[in-house]
């Protein structure tokens, strides 16, 4: 056996079946309850069934995708899987509610996959135990259709009770039989559980027929009214989880916001530094002289940005240059270093773009040599400076999702040569055979690790390594731990525009 | 008789059920061949058929056998609340 992840710090635990209105809801209470008591009589652990979101473990049917990031298959390989003891979705175990299930706990395959038995494994996930290789453990990963008869397997017996104690100890021969308490007493002792309805009136010869009709109905009006509001309940659960998700994301960008602030002011401070410290200099490397004049004394309309501190919108290497793009203008970098009189305004290269261009959102060189440039909902391609017949093109047409407003990166990775884009938290790679998103995407950023989400840039550099690009700073990847080489991103002015130091500037490994 | 294998099959099998790293989703293609025996030499002692390190018969039927979508592996820590940030569908963070 395996044990994994925490453990639960308490014994009494509660469960509670999330899809109550499901037709077969009552079997799966009663098996869910069986498979329950199997780990109950084999560990000091207590179960009572509760309808409410707050229980420890929930039990969920559902299918695909269903918000977890494990989504299910459909019907076959793989029947459910179940969280580790834990806060939130800690203990919830999930059942692919496109199998055929069989809610009678028979032992005949051919009318479905035995609900019980799935439970009482995924339900040993809840507890705390991993998968066991024992091929009679209930934890072996691979289905079978063992009787249970309320036993468990040596293998999950000591595995549940190395993490809860054996149910009770050995007594001598004059200890009284203990009393025991059934989980239907238990769980009818909670308030808000409602009488389990009878199946049909209990006789009594006091009372005619048509009276035991009425009580009949009365339940069943009672029964559906408590559907009801259960269904309500429902929804207004669900709406509260959306508006704190939505709290969440404005708690994001407003932490986004304050970051990229106080890197401002704190740039800002940094460049005056270096403006008081660097007087006696003669020059700057690659600093474009009339640069900082034109800064301060150009025309409202379209300010020039500080090659010296800024953020970059897209970055990318044409035609064996870097041109790294900021609102409306450009930045050239060539081997001799960063071209004069830039930057410039990215339509003095590429006219065809839009006249009221106010930034680009990303730009890559195709495998054919073209340029692509992403701006808001569209795509234009250009073939050196001409824009390619049909374009420009909107993103749908890639296969993009209609509702997505922009894209924030655009790069060919160097590990395996293939074209990704990134929009907020997902990205996606283009199929190059096609020129459309591949199948098996969107995918969740959080696999480039460290660089985060809502990047502003990325691309390919000469030495074949991928950068990440946010607010001032940039990431170098490593491609072969897939995770970002240094965890606090370096400034980009220094190592792309190549600005000079100031004098109260030290290196990270100085610091 | 059952179907063959595909690599690509085997490939998201293996790091579905931890048995690779699932960062090689996007770089598995250049896995080791070495990697790939390893992993697929794992998987077959975990599942109690014979050991060859080759998609063989016994191999192709396990993996076509219904199973539990957790991973096998302790060190991968998948299915841990703790990853739930990090693994929830599209950075979407749930809480109850």
């Amino acid at each position: 056996y395996v044990l994994q992840g925490p453990k639960w710090s308490r014994t009494d635990l509660t469960w509670s079946l999330v899809n109550q209105t499901m037709p077969d809801a009552s079997k799966v209470r009663m098996m869910v309850s069986r498979a329950l008591s199997v780990w109950e009589n084999n560990s000091k652990l207590t179960f009572r069934e509760v309808y409410s979101d707050q229980a420890d473990i929930q039990i969920v049917f559902a299918r695909l995708q269903h918000g977890d990031g494990y989504k299910f298959d459909g019907p076959g390989q793989v029947l459910a899987h179940a969280f580790y003891p834990g806060e939130g979705r800690g203990g919830d175990a999930h059942f692919d509610a496109d199998e055929t299930w069989d809610f009678d706990g028979g032992a005949d395959d051919s009318r479905g996959t035995n609900f019980l038995n799935v439970a009482l494994h995924e339900l040993g996930h809840s507890l705390g135990l991993g998968h066991s290789s024992d091929t009679n453990a209930i934890m072996f990963p691979w289905y079978q259709n063992n009787e249970v008869n309320g036993q468990l397997p040596d293998d999950d017996r000591h595995g549940i009770q190395e993490l809860y104690g054996s149910k009770e100890k050995t007594w001598g021969p004059y200890r009284p039989r203990p009393t025991t308490t059934t989980t239907t007493t238990t769980m009818r002792s909670l308030n808000y559980y409602p009488e389990k309805p009878a199946n049909r009136p209990r006789y009594n010869p006091n009372k005619d027929w048509e009276r035991a009709r009425e009580r009949q109905e009365l339940e069943r009006r009672r029964q559906e009214q408590e559907r009801q509001e259960q269904e309500d309940r429902r929804r207004e659960r669900e709406r509260q989880r959306e508006r704190e998700r939505e709290q969440e994301r404005e708690q994001e960008r407003e932490r986004d916001r304050q970051e990229r602030e106080r890197v401002r002011l704190e740039m800002e401070r940094a460049n005056r530094e270096r403006i008081t410290t660097t007087t006696r200099r003669s020059t700057r490397p690659y600093q474009n002289g009339g640069h900082r004049q034109n800064h301060h004394h150009s025309k409202p309309r379209k300010p020039k940005p500080d090659t010296c501190m800024t953020y970059y919108d897209a970055i990318s290497m044409i035609r064996g240059e870097l041109f790294i793009f900021r609102g409306p203008f450009l930045w050239r970098i060539g081997a001799s270093g960063l071209y004069p009189g830039y930057p410039t305004e990215t339509r003095r290269h590429w006219s065809a773009l839009p006249e009221n261009l106010t930034k680009v959102d990303a730009v890559y060189e195709n495998k054919q040599r073209q340029i692509v440039f992403f701006i808001g909902r569209q795509y234009y391609v250009f073939n050196s400076v001409n824009l390619a017949p049909g374009f420009p093109k909107p993103l749908a047409s890639l296969g993009l999702p209609p509702t997505l407003t922009h894209i924030d990166a655009s790069f060919v990775w160097g590990h395996n040569n293939r074209t990704y884009l990134t929009s907020g938290t997902l990205y996606w790679r283009i199929d190059d055979y096609t020129g459309q998103v591949e199948l098996d995407y969107p995918r969740d950023m959080s696999i480039w690790s460290g660089v985060g989400y809502n990047i502003d840039a990325a691309f390919q550099y000469v030495d074949g390594k991928t950068y990440f690009f946010k607010n001032l700073g940039y990431w170098e990847f490593n491609d072969d731990r897939m995770k970002v080489a240094h965890a606090r991103t370096k400034l980009s002015s220094r190592k792309w525009m190549q600005c000079a130091r100031n004098a109260n500037e030290v290196d990270d490994e100085q610091r | 008789k059952t179907k063959p294998v595909s690599q690509d099959d085997m490939y998201n099998y293996l790091m579905q059920f931890d048995y690779l790293p699932k960062s090689n989703l996007e770089s598995g293609n250049l896995l080791s061949d070495q990697k790939l025996t390893d992993a697929i030499r794992s998987l077959q002692s975990f599942g109690n058929i014979p050991v060859t390190g080759q998609i063989d018969s016994a191999t192709a039927r396990l993996l076509k056998q219904p199973r539990c979508g957790v991973g096998d592996q302790k060190s991968a820590n998948s299915f841990s609340p703790d990853n739930l940030y990090h693994d929830s569908g599209y950075g979407v963070r749930v809480r109850r």
